[in-house]
């Protein structure tokens, strides 16, 4: 049972303290590695889930593994950066359709193609100075892809990410794209 | 390019005065405005107390108890940024070396987004803080807003007040705090304000028209019910950063439900981000 380490944690940190964050230090050390080793463990549920759901007719190829980047809250994932092709697998665990958007940090520019091979239209906008400010962000991203996924009930689109060209990107913004500061 | 900074698209209006205050927020569909008089981080100082649970028992882990009614503005000054793009028009506000927050508004949206970041709250003053993000409006709200109980069932609040006996008022902040799960909304006859949270977070109306969330805090002292420990996360040199998100709705309150309901949702059921590295072209791939 993969899943049941993150069960167990998510159970745990039900508790009032825990929810609240109102805990002994220690106390919170321990939720964030329960949580932690209960979601690294649930990876491979979301592997073994997508190798059911995007099967190969080429069986010689290995499996792509997927990961999460849960740091992206501050613009941040490292297994990307300054990667030439990577691609994103949104699920949606709701039984509509949605539109979601979605920031993807980056140090290059990207042309994003969905699954049938169109172009996806996105927004490189910089990272914003508060983000690239905040204690411990490792990245070296500092703009952001922005765009609109429609997603399918109870399913899932992947995004395809290919490096328009090897420079490095600076905190240039694109002429259609107006800034005030004041 | 512009005095103002303006985040607009087909259904909500968003508008900041050039000093990075925000001024209003209208709903173009429904034609319901609603000004904002403030907007913006403040801060308590948590009383200090005498580690005892009586008279004077001290803010901390538990307790909630600042030693004044007025939270000061963490800064007389902001700076604002607008970025405007065909998929998102931003608006970034920052107070000062802590508290920042990015104010987002997506195409075809009628949500707005607000991204907080506050932290590490500075403690050389020696003097306990608790951050609450303020949202001032003309709202008559007549002394009522609304929380959800875990998520579910939403109450009635009614400041000073508590429906199964009789109330006498001695903190009029903390006395009036209530758990925000999911939501809180302030309404009059035509008017609605809804704020969805991304977290538990606690939260009031203290005035009319006034919304109040606590987003952060730092304590010096325990509060001798049990924790033991101040909530000042010592273990970080500089304490923590915390950076979360409110959904912002203007509805009137007949249709309000239908927004934040459905906003709630996409909140609990996001979708879930993956990524992979495959060394094949996309033709290849795909």
């Amino acid at each position: 049972n993969s899943i049941f380490r993150l069960s167990e944690a998510m159970g745990v940190v039900q508790h009032h303290d825990a929810v609240s964050g109102t805990e002994k230090q220690e106390v919170a050390f321990d939720y964030a590695m329960r949580l932690a080793e209960g979601i690294d463990a649930a990876v491979d549920v979301i592997n073994k889930a997508y190798d059911k759901l995007l099967p190969k007719d080429n069986q010689s190829l290995p499996n792509v593994p997927q990961f999460l980047c849960q740091l992206t809250n501050i613009s941040e994932c490292l297994p990307i950066e300054g990667q030439d092709r990577f691609t994103l697998t949104l699920w949606n665990p709701t039984g509509h359709t949605i539109s979601h958007h979605v920031r993807v940090p980056v140090t290059k520019n990207y042309t994003i193609l969905d699954s049938t091979g169109h172009v996806i239209l996105a927004d490189l906008i910089p990272i914003s100075e508060p983000t690239k400010k905040i204690p411990g962000r490792k990245s070296f991203a500092m703009n952001q892809l922005i765009f609109k996924a429609i997603l399918p009930a109870l399913g899932f689109n992947t995004y395809y990410f290919e490096v328009k060209n090897n420079t490095l990107l600076t905190n240039k913004i694109n002429d259609e794209q107006e800034i005030i500061i004041t | 390019k512009d005095d103002k900074c303006i985040l607009q698209n087909e259904y909500l209006r968003v508008e900041f005065d050039c000093q990075g205050n925000l001024n209003k927020i209208i709903n173009l569909k429904k034609n319901i405005v609603v000004p904002f008089t403030a907007q913006g981080f403040y801060w308590y100082t948590s009383f200090a107390g005498n580690n005892s649970r009586a008279e004077f028992q001290a803010s901390g882990a538990y307790i909630f108890r600042p030693n004044s009614s007025d939270p000061q503005p963490v800064s007389t000054k902001r700076s604002i940024t607008c970025i405007k793009t065909a998929t998102v028009q931003s608006a970034i506000i920052v107070f000062n070396d802590w508290t920042s927050q990015e104010i987002n508004l997506y195409d075809n949206a009628n949500i707005l987004e607000v991204e907080w970041t506050v932290g590490p709250i500075p403690i050389d003053d020696n003097i306990g803080k608790e951050i609450i993000l303020r949202y001032d409006t003309d709202i008559k709200s007549q002394s009522k807003f609304y929380t959800d109980a875990n998520g579910r069932e939403v109450l009635e609040r009614i400041r000073d007040y508590r429906p199964t006996w009789n109330y006498s008022k001695v903190e009029s902040v903390s006395g009036n705090y209530y758990p925000i799960n999911s939501r809180i909304w302030i309404k009059e006859p035509n008017r609605q304000f809804t704020i969805l949270t991304d977290r538990s977070e606690g939260g009031s109306s203290i005035y009319d028209g006034s919304i109040e969330i606590m987003v952060h805090r730092r304590t010096f002292y325990d509060d001798a019910l049990g924790v033991d420990e101040p909530l000042n996360e010592t273990a970080f040199d500089d304490g923590l950063v915390v950076r979360g998100r409110h959904f912002l709705i203007i509805e009137s309150p007949a249709s309000s439900a239908l927004y934040h309901r459905v906003g709630s949702q996409q909140l609990y059921m996001h979708p879930l981000a993956t990524y992979a590295l495959p060394q094949l072209s996309y033709v290849n791939y795909s």
